[in-house]
């Protein structure tokens, strides 16, 4: 564990943590792709199936039951609590054009042809792209609120964090796996455009908005 | 093993 790694996880922790608050404060997950939050639970839900096969660290442990519940809770405030503030018509992302490539490309290139492994991989691959119904949907709307602004950008600043955590491992370790190397580059890159918004406009006060 | 580096990342 080093330093990136542990800022990544918890900027990730942050990001689901603002989205679950946002949801409940404002009784309301209008802005918020469902599709991309159902993306993000069939990813933790296929790669943490290890919990019942490898134990790593407590620290592993608890992380991942984290983020399954919060997934899981997430779910729940938008599809039964809060299903009428659901913006349904905006999030009209096809995912299947995401789930058929992504298990396509799991089959294809992964470490090893065990179920776990391909469940794995599917998962890494899923994760790069899960947040493109979220961007799709803000837009097509044209804008985010400041408070999905903020949960966008420590949702992709955990991912970055990991890509410094690769590169010090190599250094460190001599450790890498090209499989979440590639995937992590590629996630990253989804939110550039993003974070240029963020920078320039949410962290000077401004609403995210996009020009028309 | 290298498998089990792999995964202990989240």
């Amino acid at each position: 564990m080093n330093i990136f790694r542990l800022a990544g996880d918890l900027s990730h922790l942050l990001a689901i943590i603002i989205l679950l608050l946002k949801i409940w404060k404002t009784r309301s997950c209008a802005g918020i792709s469902g599709k991309s939050q159902v993306l993000f639970a069939i990813v933790y839900l296929t790669r943490y199936l290890d919990l019942f096969t490898t134990y790593i660290s407590l620290y592993n442990s608890i992380m991942k039951i984290v983020f399954i519940a919060a997934s899981g809770a997430t779910l729940y405030l938008m599809y039964v609590k809060f299903k009428a503030t659901y913006d349904h018509n905006h999030d009209s992302f096809r995912i299947e054009f995401l789930l058929i490539p992504c298990v396509i490309l799991a089959l294809i290139i992964n470490h090893d042809f065990t179920v776990m492994e391909i469940l794995w991989t599917f998962s890494i691959y899923l994760e790069s792209v899960a947040i493109l119904p979220q961007l799709f949907l803000v837009s097509k709307t044209g804008e985010a609120e400041s408070i999905t602004s903020h949960y966008l950008f420590a949702l992709g600043s955990y991912r970055a964090l990991y890509l410094l955590n690769w590169i010090y491992r190599y250094m460190a370790e001599s450790h890498y796996d090209l499989i979440a190397i590639f995937a992590g580059v590629v996630q990253t890159i989804l939110y550039c455009d993003f974070f240029y918004l963020y920078i320039t406009k949410v962290l000077k006060g401004k609403k995210l908005q996009l020009p028309a | 093993s290298d498998l089990k580096d792999a995964h202990d990342e989240l």
